[in-house]
């Protein structure tokens, strides 16, 4: 319940409505849509027990680490159902077609094998946001002052998923399992997509907001 | 530490 709660607002794309109907239009609406959902992320990372009480060069790697996990998981989350689309946003949905025009085809089909995954597991918003703060605190940063309090933090969301699935699926013993095994898909994609968006930046065409490259070149 | 400085500055923020 502490993680339900910390969830962050709504966020709307709204696409610049002076812009032509174009790649350019939709990387800029995506970036833009990343840079404000980060800085909600970073306040969301805050509310997690005992995150804050890490060092502030540890909440920086952890959250260098993981930010566009936890962008993606979100992504999926609104999308589970979709058919075949993506929900960025309740205003910002993307069909493959568009995909395919936007360049973003191999991301949205990566995307989508976790939507599926998730959908054929019937995941819930409680999982949602527990599988979040794992993939946070599960980042594997290479360079942790502290690798005993990180753990007490992997331990502690861990332990909130084992005791959900243990009370609200004890017919299945091996959901938590499951669910845990699905994050190297979320790891894999991830990194596909801050690739992409390093290309992107490298191009130069598209506007992208400063919290968004600073995360980006923490991954480069 | 300078080049993720908003990083820094969100996760300094009491909010």
């Amino acid at each position: 319940s502490h993680l339900l709660g910390a969830e962050p607002e709504k966020v709307y794309a709204m696409p610049d409505p002076a812009l032509p109907d174009d790649d350019i239009k939709a990387l800029t609406t995506l970036c833009d849509l990343a840079d404000r959902e980060l800085v909600l992320n970073i306040g969301w990372a805050k509310h997690l027990p005992g995150f804050s009480s890490l060092s502030l060069p540890d909440q920086m790697r952890l959250l260098q680490s993981a930010w566009m996990e936890i962008l993606i998981l979100r992504v999926v989350f609104h999308s589970l159902d979709a058919q075949d689309s993506l929900v960025f946003a309740e205003d910002y949905v993307m069909d493959t077609e568009q995909a395919k025009r936007t360049g973003l085809l191999e991301l949205h089909v990566a995307i989508l094998q976790l939507v599926r995954k998730y959908r054929a597991m019937g995941l819930e918003r409680e999982e949602f946001v527990t599988l979040k703060a794992i993939a946070l605190a599960n980042s594997d940063s290479m360079h942790i002052e502290d690798v005993e309090a990180v753990q007490r933090l992997q331990d502690c969301v861990h332990e909130a998923l084992q005791d959900y699935e243990q009370h609200r699926h004890g017919d299945d013993p091996r959901r938590a399992g499951k669910l845990i095994m699905t994050l190297p898909l979320l790891r894999q994609t991830s990194a596909k997509a801050v690739q992409y968006f390093c290309s992107i930046k490298q191009d130069g065409r598209i506007p992208m907001h400063k919290l968004f490259l600073e995360l980006l070149e923490a991954n480069t | 530490k300078e080049k993720h400085k908003i990083l820094h500055r969100l996760l300094q923020n009491s909010t």
